[in-house]
């Protein structure tokens, strides 16, 4: 069922706000990964802490989120993260 | 003898700006001929959208928190584990393993070898004009030579008078010629630089798209409710000479609207020209008999955003920047064996007028990674699939962290045209 299948994406930042290695930290300077879930439907990505010494990413300190849906916003212009924190909508989105 | 060989084509930067994934406005007749001929997914996703890190996810088919390499600064087998490659996986099955133009990203991330000897069969080529790529090559306005971003160029005007793509498909048709009498299988990974930036190809190319025609991005601007981590600055465009001389703001820009359009412009004229040079490769592949003993695989390491979001190049999570194209022909499986004296892959030339719209072939929907790369060429070529790697796995050398994709090849289609054709 095509809607089961998940491709999953990750990007490291250096920082909170767009700076010159922004595109391209080196690993020392990573200080947040953005894991992405991809499905039919949406996709989600947090942007959590990540300690490059240890190669841990920390997803109780979430520093931002990304939500669109497939159908209604198919080039990923309005973020719904916001909107659907605390709500049930997460838990019946996660596969 | 009935060993399958294997083309692997890897297109550096490559979105789904071609005319198979539903792009109206790209001349990719060649690519499309060979998706026509292919199980084609729409949905394959890169994981992570930057060149080193894309390319040794997929070539050890681990993830990137297995490889550790989220830069270009660190070589797996060092950092991480003595990770298989594919075409190290294929050489200790009796393969001949060759490399081509940009397969591994060069550098550290590769060991400066390309991951050689590990890797392939016989030292890894390099186009000598590469190293132009980068240099005052491109005839401004003024008439005097920059580097700049935009860099449609005369053949005649340029170092070599070549370009590293030209070379790389010279260099990958001697091979095949060679491998065609040859007793062992092969593995031919060849990986062309365009339409990476610096957007440099024949100029004649950019009469394909007329600056009147192409139009910004849907959604040039950045979106409202973008977290700014999410945001990519762009930072390497904005080091050619013809954009600094913009004087753009950072992060933000924005770029003026018509240098935005001359880019899309290039860029799409560097598929183009990208396109004519899989199909000479394609085309010798017929000349050389091999298209029944050959599966081709065609990919790139990871998207690009052209204006989308108010952003230009990889470097994010969104679809454009991780979105990629993804097929394979496997012969007699995904399409029927040429009759004699017929070709399945005869060249194209996109400035033809004439060249029809082209039949689509065998497509998948469903969502599909890079990362399953690896697994799906082994099943293909009739090989042991590696085991599915335990968690972690940086003390396993060969297993793989994707599934394997045959299950989406439906073959028994085709045994329907057979029947038909019989």
């Amino acid at each position: 069922n095509p809607h089961e299948s998940i491709a999953y994406s990750q990007y490291p930042r250096p920082a909170d706000y767009p700076q010159w290695n922004s595109d391209k930290p080196s690993l020392k300077d990573i200080k947040v990964m953005g894991y992405s879930i991809r499905t039919i439907d949406y996709r989600y990505t947090v942007w959590v802490g990540f300690n490059p010494h240890d190669f841990l990413a920390n997803f109780s300190d979430v520093h931002a989120g990304e939500l669109y849906f497939v159908d209604s916003d198919p080039l990923q212009d309005h973020n719904m993260y916001n909107d659907s924190q605390g709500g049930d909508l997460l838990q019946s989105l996660i596969p | 003898k009935d060993t399958l060989n294997v083309l692997l084509i890897i297109v550096d930067d490559l979105r789904l700006s071609l005319g198979c994934y539903g792009d109206k406005l790209i001349k990719s007749p060649n690519i499309d001929q060979l998706a026509s001929h292919s199980l084609l997914f729409q949905n394959a996703f890169a994981q992570q959208a930057v060149c080193a890190p894309s390319r040794v996810s997929f070539l050890t088919g681990r993830r990137p928190d297995t490889t550790r390499l989220y830069d270009f600064n660190s070589y797996w087998r060092v950092q991480a584990g003595n990770f298989s490659t594919i075409p190290q996986y294929f050489k200790e099955n009796g393969y001949v393993t060759m490399s081509v133009g940009k397969v591994f990203h060069p550098g550290i991330s590769s060991n400066h070898s390309d991951d050689s000897p590990y890797s392939w069969s016989v030292p890894p080529y390099h186009p000598s004009s590469e190293k132009y790529e980068n240099t005052k090559t491109c005839r401004g306005p003024d008439g005097e030579l920059h580097a700049n971003l935009i860099c449609p160029v005369d053949m005649a005007d340029i170092p070599e008078g070549t370009l590293p793509d030209k070379q790389s498909t010279e260099q990958a048709i001697q091979l095949l010629e060679k491998m065609k009498t040859s007793a062992s299988p092969f593995f031919l990974a060849v990986g062309y630089h365009k339409p990476h930036i610096p957007f440099r190809y024949p100029k004649e190319f950019q009469k394909l798209y007329p600056l009147e025609n192409i139009t910004l991005a849907p959604d040039p601007q950045v979106p409202a409710g973008l977290p700014p981590v999410a945001y990519n600055p762009w930072m390497d465009i904005r080091l050619r000479e013809d954009v600094q001389a913009l004087n753009l703001s950072v992060p933000y820009g924005p770029i003026p609207v018509d240098f935005q359009r001359k880019i899309r412009q290039s860029y799409f004229a560097s598929v183009s020209y990208l396109d004519t040079q899989v199909g000479h490769l394609l085309s010798a592949l017929d000349d050389f008999h091999l298209a029944n003993s050959t599966i081709v695989a065609f990919t790139s390491d990871h998207g690009w955003s052209l204006g989308e979001h108010g952003q230009w190049a990889k470097y994010s999570n969104f679809d454009v920047a991780t979105h990629v194209p993804l097929m394979f022909y496997a012969p007699g499986r995904t399409a029927l064996l040429p009759e004699a004296g017929k070709k399945l892959f005869p060249y194209i030339d996109p400035f033809d007028p004439a060249s029809e719209l082209m039949e689509p072939g065998q497509q998948a929907v469903d969502l599909v990674e890079l990362v399953s790369l690896f697994p799906t060429l082994t099943d293909l070529a009739g090989l042991h699939v590696p085991p599915r790697c335990p968690i972690p796995s940086f003390h396993v050398e060969l297993c793989r962290e994707g599934q394997s994709l045959l299950k989406h090849f439906r073959f028994n289609d085709l045994e329907k045209d057979l029947t038909l054709r019989d």
